[in-house]
């Protein structure tokens, strides 16, 4: 079954704050993520792959208005459970490419990627859903990363919403 | 505004694959996902968080019977752009909460933390998007982690589907 690519959407709003050698075992997610809430700081993203070592990173998306609480939370963070240094990125952009259809989800992925990767455009951080597949990318590349997509996934008879 | 959980998903028919330091520079992406999408292999997430020491970790799932293809590929594409050993998994669930109303996603997102936390269960990986909080845990936790999600989120007073 064919994917609809409908569209490419990016946010260039987001900032990224990472919190480094997180201990790997329950309840520390938690312990960053409550007063995170608590504080009214909106999330976009959040990532966290798989520890290797008994720790992990977790990193998660912000509007930049917000990077210097959400910074400061998940500083006090680290040190009360032993994490790494946390650090923030202000100069990012979210792309997300959204398709329709499931089959060739790992295909449309591979696309974006393809692209980017043509266009020697750096992928910071890769999350993907059923029907969408988001990027974290350099700032500076938005414009272009944007237009190179667009021509490849939605420009060549894809459809546009 | 209130954040309406709709319901609470878990697939367990997945399995992880992980490439472990990925040189993190343009194109290296395309590289594994290329060949996996040529193969037809299904990919429901794809987890990359940022590198920190010039490579970073990709974790992607599919089905448990498309494992041993998956880490075939993987394998292979580790050995050419010298990345470190590909490692799979299949004890896994995805878990996922599904809510609808953007600014209370981080109040989700915590609450699924700290439900799961409570419970001794390890979040192995997370990934949201702006209506999904998606985690994956030990498969052997799948039911206690569903009915603590349910009971906590949608039990007492949100909709379900
Ligand atoms: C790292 C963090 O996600 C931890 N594994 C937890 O379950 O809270
Ligand atoms: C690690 C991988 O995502 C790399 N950064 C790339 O752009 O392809």
């Amino acid at each position: 079954e064919d994917v609809l690519v409908s569209g490419v959407a990016y946010d260039r709003d987001q900032a990224k704050i990472t919190l480094t050698r997180v201990p790997d075992r329950p309840g520390l997610a938690a312990r960053l993520f409550s007063p995170i809430a608590q504080q009214g700081i909106v999330v976009d993203m959040i990532i966290q792959n798989v520890g290797l070592d008994g720790s992990t990173d977790l990193t998660f998306t912000v509007p930049r208005a917000d990077t210097d609480k959400a910074l400061e939370i998940a500083s006090e963070v680290s040190r009360e459970v032993g994490a790494g240094a946390a650090r923030s990125e202000g100069d990012i952009t979210k792309v997300s490419v959204v398709g329709l259809g499931m089959r060739n989800h790992a295909g449309v992925a591979a696309q974006v990627f393809e692209t980017l990767g043509r266009e020697g455009i750096n992928i910071q951080m890769i999350s993907t859903s059923e029907i969408k597949v988001s990027v974290v990318i350099d700032a500076k590349y938005t414009e272009l990363a944007v237009r190179v997509l667009h021509d490849k996934l939605v420009g060549d008879g894809g459809a546009t919403t």
